[in-house]
């Protein structure tokens, strides 16, 4: 079973 | 004010055809260097960076940074109304609640005008860092989009693994398996699959197709694709826009749980 974490967990916010 | 000019509709119509099934309102962030947009799609697994620079449009004019709301379904369908050759002049005032789209035909013997009303977006905005990534694989658009077609017959995920080999896409699905395999052949040849690869450390990597889908829609806009991926890190597919700027999409991996 795949996860997949939200794109926000990779990048900061600005 | 802004004002930008584009020689032609169809680079704008090809920009909302890569964007429009990712996102459906996103801000265009106005300033003195160009139009750039930033969004993420609703699920928020993957990310759409445009760039557009000002001095390689036709014209281009803006004072004071501006943020434009816009609903990409509305100036998509508002784009299809001019055609592909058309001079095209996007148009806000600083304080506008508008943005206008002028059309003139190649002949100037027909002028067309447009307004469409712009929305509140309350927008984050992420900093993406420069990364060094284990491998950048360049490869025709085209190919690209058909090997994602052809391996979303078979399953959800793909396994994308980059070696000194060359590159494979592989799915897996309940009623069978496909890999599709591009070796690292930088050639002159015609019909070669002529793809390039930058690689410091071997990926294999897993993603949804259904994203990838989402982003070949920008096959249109350039005959070549970049692929970057490192371990751990969200994809970054690019396609540049000639001179004047790039779409990059960023898809966060899938992880075997």
């Amino acid at each position: 079973i795949y996860k997949q974490r939200s794109i926000r967990s990779y990048f900061s916010a600005a | 004010m802004f004002e930008a000019t584009f020689n032609q509709a169809s680079i704008l119509k090809q920009v909302l055809e890569a964007t429009k099934d990712l996102v459906n309102d996103a801000n265009w962030d106005c300033s003195a260097e160009g139009i750039a947009l930033q969004a993420m799609d609703s699920s928020h697994v993957s990310l759409v960076s445009l760039s557009l620079r000002g001095d390689e449009l036709a014209s281009y004019r803006c004072e004071n940074q501006i943020s434009l709301g816009i609903n990409m379904n509305t100036m998509t369908k508002i784009l299809k109304c001019a055609e592909n050759n058309d001079r095209t002049i996007i148009r806000a005032d600083d304080d506008a609640d508008v943005m206008v789209f002028v059309f003139e035909s190649e002949g100037r013997d027909k002028t067309s005008k447009y307004e469409m009303k712009l929305m509140d977006i309350d927008s984050e905005h992420l900093g993406i860092p420069e990364q060094e990534y284990s491998a950048t694989v360049q490869m025709s658009s085209k190919e690209f989009s058909r090997i994602v077609r052809d391996l979303s017959t078979i399953g959800e995920n793909v396994e994308i693994t980059v070696d000194k080999e060359g590159i494979t896409f592989g799915a897996k699905g309940e009623s069978g398996s496909g890999t599709v395999s591009l070796k690292s052949n930088p050639s002159v040849d015609e019909g070669s699959s002529n793809i390039t690869i930058d690689l410091t450390d071997s990926v294999k990597l897993n993603f949804a197709l259904r994203y990838l889908t989402f982003f070949t829609k920008a096959a249109p806009l350039s005959d070549n694709v970049s692929l970057s991926l490192s371990a751990d890190v969200p994809l970054m597919v690019e396609y540049a826009i000639g001179d004047v700027g790039f779409i990059r999409y960023y898809l966060a991996p899938k992880i075997d749980d």
